[in-house]
């Protein structure tokens, strides 16, 4: 799965994701990456999510959504993002991963799965990893 | 409104051997989506462009080197949602064409709809100009050995654990 979430320069935010959903699977099988508010949220008032992952866990958690509705509750970016995700993988005991962007910019991402890779450009530097703990940085 | 992008790659019990690609289309996305924003661009437009880049690159599970469904076929779906207004367009079940984030685009754009799948998305898609690719460009050589490998391991996490697949 791919996803992107962005603010332009009127303070607009929109989110796409994107997937062959997952190896295997049953002709006609659908995950959460069409369903709004699982894959995929964005809210002008609060901020913008795209999940990757074990699909039918992220669905049923509803994980984009409920990133929002912790930001919402006054969560900051990277908190909301980390407590959905770990709640999900508690609950059901599979892995997902999330990027979240609040409507001031601050940035979120998390993952329970083992490695998940993400970049996001700010101040002409490009921030990126793929590993737990890891922020590489290089010019845009 | 100081614009950015931020953009992921999948999540997962990723190899060594796919580490480097995947780091250098994370950074090529957020490059693309990025130029749209400092021009002027709509975060829309911004979020259709930096995926459509990971769509065309087999290191990532979207478009080009989807993975396969049990039959070998590919099978893709794909979201996109405006925070202006809560718009929202989705495809699912869609075969055939190489950028489902362009349909879902076109869906939230060009429809009284929100969702499409199947047989409505490629009637839909078809009409507003998209055009078909035959099936096997789609599938990479990775996407073979992984539904393979998914024979043994159907649903596994790396919690290991067998998913409950709906």
């Amino acid at each position: 799965t791919v996803g992107a979430v962005a603010i332009d320069s009127n303070g607009h935010i929109a989110v796409a994701t994107s997937t062959g959903g997952m190896s295997g699977k049953a002709v006609g099988r659908i995950g959460d990456t069409p369903q709004i508010g699982s894959g995929t949220y964005a809210d002008d008032q609060v901020g913008g999510v795209s999940t990757t992952g074990h699909g039918e866990s992220i669905l049923k958690c509803c994980v984009a959504h409920s990133i929002i509705k912790y930001m919402g509750g006054g969560k900051d970016a990277s908190t909301a993002t980390t407590l959905a995700i770990q709640e999900m993988t508690k609950r059901l005991n599979n892995t997902a991963g999330a990027i979240t962007l609040s409507k001031s910019g601050d940035v979120g991402v998390y993952f329970s799965s083992n490695r998940m890779a993400w970049a996001y450009v700010k101040n002409n530097k490009i921030y990126y990893g793929i590993d737990h703990d890891q922020t590489l940085v290089t010019d845009l | 409104m100081q614009p950015i992008i931020i953009v992921h790659g999948g999540a997962g019990d990723i190899p060594e051997s796919r580490i480097n690609g995947k780091l250098e289309g994370v950074k090529e996305a957020v490059r693309v989506g990025y130029k749209i924003l400092s021009s002027g661009g709509s975060a829309l437009d911004s979020v259709e462009a930096a995926v459509v880049s990971m769509e065309n690159d087999e290191y990532f599970n979207a478009g080009y080197g989807s993975v396969l469904n049990v039959r070998g076929e590919v099978e893709m779906e794909a979201s996109i949602m405006c925070g202006k207004n809560l718009d929202v367009g989705a495809v699912t079940l869609i075969r055939d064409f190489k950028h489902p984030i362009s349909i879902a685009h076109k869906v939230l754009t060009d429809s009284p709809h929100s969702l499409l799948g199947g047989e409505g998305a490629k009637i839909f898609a078809l009409d507003k100009g998209f055009e078909t690719v035959p099936p096997e460009s789609l599938i990479s050589e990775n996407a073979k050995h992984a539904l393979e490998s998914s024979k043994n391991e159907f649903g596994r996490t790396e919690i290991g654990v067998k998913g409950d697949v709906g």
